[in-house]
């Protein structure tokens, strides 16, 4: 069966607003709005622990709690099925195109943060540990 | 002397889901 992993369905940490500023692995400071695939991808080559992986989006459906949704993601060369609960309004960064949700307008207004319409098909970055290849 | 407010600084880690994937054999 498929585990669940953060982030949680309560609240969008405070990183995701406009402005909020982003160290990479190297030191250097981003405005989290300015991030690109890039940074993740040179940010995880530095790092000893951390490795990105591809997660497609598989399904969107309902979440249990308001405004929440479950994604299932397809995760790494492993295909391995892993679903989240977020809130509509969390934002997933999209290889080559950058932030995303599953209801953009509202990510957009609770965190003036520019998002695309999440879809399934969607290959979103996401982190692993490296020992668990 | 005012001192300069400061300003959160977030690690890019802490902007990715971390999917751990079960082992499938």
């Amino acid at each position: 069966p498929p585990v669940s992993s953060p982030p949680s369905p309560v609240a969008l940490p405070p990183f995701f607003m406009r402005g909020s500023i982003i160290q990479l692995a190297d030191g250097e400071l981003k405005r989290v709005e300015d991030l690109k695939t890039e940074d993740f991808i040179q940010s995880a080559e530095i790092s000893n622990e951390l490795k990105i992986d591809s997660s497609t989006v598989e399904r969107i459906d309902t979440g249990q709690s308001p405004n929440a949704v479950v994604i299932q993601f397809s995760v790494g060369e492993l295909k391995a099925q892993v679903c989240v609960e977020v809130l509509v309004e969390y934002p997933f960064f999209v290889f080559g195109q950058g932030w995303s949700s599953c209801c953009p307008d509202r990510t957009t207004q609770l965190f003036e943060l520019s998002c695309a319409k999440l879809c399934v098909g969607d290959v979103c970055v996401s982190l692993t540990l490296r020992s668990l290849k | 002397n005012v001192e300069p407010r400061s300003v959160p600084v977030f690690p890019w880690h802490s902007l990715v889901p971390f999917l751990a994937p079960t082992q499938s054999d």
